[in-house]
């Protein structure tokens, strides 16, 4: 039922 | 050519083993900031971005900017072999497919040097965008890492409120629940025994227990932790590295469905 974000959800690739 | 040269050697080998369980592979980057470190583990969940200013050295001779691919495991391996009182030099050539850690006792009556291969390491650089943060706890990492052990005993996640009656640490497992809350004392003797909450508005966010528990391997280098927080954003938790920097480890949310 929690699902686990991603930290590159967050944070853009540079 | 790079020549860095750190008299306490202790916090490089503290620095590796706080960082060594959660990222198997990275790039340590030297420019003439400093030498740092940024690398997501394996399932980018975490994040976790190292700084030793150059300052904080005793000699720094970085000639142009260089990247170095090493196994986490191996580096610690090496440094391990360093005493905790060594001085602890790292060098590299321009273009070279080795670095050497070279470890000095105090009394400059045994100075041993071993050498690592590097590697080539493909990874990917985030930007991390300032925040403001709602909420900043700072309290005694011991503490904080108690929390996290004793809390991981009995759930696998942890929901960390922040309101103005304090920080609360809460799990839920098989065997029932717990909840640790930790309020404002800033009335004792010594700072570093603190807890300092600063909270612009109330915050709640539930994180994964066994990433923070390795976060706490962190906890020999700074008497404090500070955990930053806002709703909808990876938690900061930040061990200062004294006179010289920073860990900090970067922790996505959970979220309901």
């Amino acid at each position: 039922r929690s699902t686990q974000l991603s930290i590159t959800e967050f944070f853009p690739s540079t | 050519m790079l020549e860095l040269r750190l008299v306490q050697g202790s916090l490089l080998k503290k620095v590796l083993e706080s960082i060594k369980e959660l990222v198997t592979d990275a790039n340590f980057d030297c420019s003439s900031t400093g030498f740092s470190l940024q690398a997501m583990d394996s399932s980018h969940v975490a994040l976790v971005a190292l700084l030793l200013r150059s300052e904080g050295f005793e000699h720094y001779r970085c000639d142009r900017n260089m990247s170095m691919g090493m196994n986490l495991n191996n580096m610690a391996k090496m440094l391990k072999c360093a005493g905790n009182d060594d001085i602890i030099t790292i060098k590299a050539d321009d273009g070279g497919d080795t670095v050497t850690f070279m470890f000095e006792s105090p009394t400059q009556d045994k100075i041993s040097d071993f050498e690592m291969k590097l590697m080539d390491i493909d990874s990917e650089h985030l930007g991390i965008p300032e925040a403001e943060y709602h909420a900043i706890v700072k309290m005694p990492s011991s503490e904080f890492a108690r929390i996290c052990r004793d809390l991981s005993s009995i759930g696998d996640t942890v929901v960390i409120s922040v309101t103005k009656e304090g920080v609360k640490f809460s799990t839920k497992g098989d065997i029932g629940s717990a909840n640790i809350v930790c309020r404002q004392n800033t009335s004792v003797d010594k700072p570093e025994e603190a807890t300092v909450i600063d909270m612009n508005e109330p915050v709640s966010l539930t994180f994964a227990l066994r990433y923070m528990n390795s976060f706490t391997k962190a906890t020999p280098l700074s008497n404090t932790v500070s955990i930053s927080l806002s709703n909808e954003l990876p938690v900061v938790v930040e061990y200062k590295i004294a006179e010289m920097g920073y860990v900090r480890f970067y922790l996505a949310p959970k979220i309901e469905e």
